[in-house]
């Protein structure tokens, strides 16, 4: 898995 | 966008537009902490400037300007409206014991050391403690008016909703975000001794009272 920060996020 | 995180989002929405009645209609603040919300102005303001630079969609954009704006008025609303209802005596939690922290970890862990990255993480960190001074505040009151309970109950919903929102995500698209998921679990583990006492009592009709 690859640490993405989800930013799109709320 | 997945279920979970819409309903995550909508519960805390409906949690803001609870708290905004309960003032509204009682014309008061009272059983409502300051810091709590203060602390809410800032997580929002330290996550969401990104508003103006950054485009995720007109969702996300409306739902930054309405958790910005809401959170302000309704510090407007008890510091200026409605103020002789405000009690800070009983509102005594000492916020700067949760943002220094907070400035500390989201320093050493961020994504990129850079300013929008570090506020994020700092945000991230602030929101998960945010409510203690409410729940404080609860606990030296006691009791809270069953409106008050269904504030903190959507708002404690939303970050637990969000949990499976990431093991969807984590499935589906292969991406996990270890710093939101680390706090959020913390931010819905400090709810456990509230939802016991809501599910226990208010939602079999009684008092939100905690045992003395």
């Amino acid at each position: 898995t690859k640490p993405v920060t989800h930013h799109d996020e709320l | 966008m997945n279920l979970f995180r819409l309903f995550g989002d909508l519960s805390h929405l409906a949690s803001i537009l609870i708290l905004l009645h309960k003032i509204q209609t009682t014309r008061s603040c009272r059983g409502i902490s300051f810091k709590t919300q203060a602390l809410y102005v800032t997580v929002f303001v330290a996550r969401y400037l990104d508003l103006f630079y950054d485009w995720v969609s007109l969702y996300n954009f409306s739902m930054k300007v309405f958790f910005i704006s809401s959170s302000i008025y309704i510090l407007y609303l008890m510091k200026v409206r409605f103020r002789p209802t405000h009690d800070p005596s009983i509102d005594t939690f000492r916020a700067e014991y949760l943002v220094g922290p907070c400035v500390v970890l989201a320093l050493i862990f961020n994504y990129k050391f850079t300013f929008p990255e570090v506020l994020w993480s700092f945000s991230i960190f602030l929101e998960s403690v945010a409510i203690l001074p409410q729940l404080f505040m609860l606990q030296r009151t006691g009791e809270a008016e069953t409106i008050t309970t269904h504030y903190l109950a959507a708002l404690g919903a939303y970050r637990a909703l969000y949990i499976p929102n990431w093991i969807y995500r984590y499935f589906s698209e292969g991406v996990v975000d270890p710093i939101a998921v680390i706090a959020g679990l913390v931010q819905t583990a400090l709810y456990v001794d509230f939802f016991y006492v809501y599910f226990t009592k208010v939602l079999q009709g009684q008092k939100f009272e905690l045992p003395a």
